[in-house]
């Protein structure tokens, strides 16, 4: 899935 | 954290870090776009917003503050301290060619509608883009100082490897995010006309100058 709830990258 | 990740994160620091020194050092920013720094600052800002409202974690955290902090000093050593040494005549790009369209693309193409989605949304896409106007510097000058191609070396190499940390990522982890994706891939494309130029002359201790 496109997983794109968190940022967790800088 | 995969060892991509890390590698392209410490490949970032880097760039900041050699980019400030050569600026302290040489005492000047002879060569350094005010206006790709601007655009950096922006995505920062805008990126970053989330400091406030998610805990990733401290390193995550530290990061930013840092990524933050560190663009707006940038600026005020180009903008202030050694204002005299910046190559404002060469430094031309209209950067609202790039903040309009990253700006109408990210209320287009998003994940959801909201404040600080659209504003991740569009420092992602800005960040693609935003070294152009420094690109396109050094294409009016025809050569950058050897320190400011080991900058630009540093950055790309960041991006690079954030797209090994996504191949990573998709098979191990099953994560992917097709906005960071299409514009990381863009941003590092934009690097490749100066890899090429950097393997060829800098690395054999030539000076970067682009081919006559």
């Amino acid at each position: 899935s496109d997983s794109s709830k968190e940022h967790d990258e800088l | 954290m995969n060892i991509f990740r890390f590698l392209g994160d410490a490949s970032h620091f880097a760039a900041i870090i050699i980019l400030v020194l050569k600026i302290w050092k040489t005492r000047s920013c002879a060569g350094l776009s005010g206006r790709s720094q601007i655009a950096f600052a922006i995505v920062f800002t805008t990126r970053y917003v989330d400091l406030l409202t998610s805990y990733v974690s401290l390193y995550n955290s530290l990061a930013k503050i840092i990524f933050i902090f560190s663009s707006y000093a940038t600026l005020y050593l180009i903008y202030f301290r050694f204002k005299a040494t910046y190559d404002g005549n060469h430094d031309t790009f209209r950067l609202e060619f790039l903040l309009v369209p990253c700006a109408l693309l990210a209320l287009i193409v998003n994940h959801r509608f909201q404040v600080v989605e659209l504003l991740w949304t569009f420092s992602i896409y800005l960040e693609s883009v935003a070294i152009l106007p420094q690109l396109f510097l050094i294409s009016k000058t025809g050569e950058a100082e050897t320190i400011t191609s080991h900058y630009l070396f540093s950055l790309g190499s960041y991006r690079g490897l954030y797209i090994l940390n996504w191949i990573y990522r998709y098979y191990v982890q099953n994560y992917y995010d097709l906005i960071a994706i299409s514009a990381g891939v863009l941003q590092t494309l934009l690097y490749c006309d100066f890899f090429y130029l950097y393997i060829t002359r800098v690395i054999k201790g030539k000076a970067f100058a682009l081919p006559a």
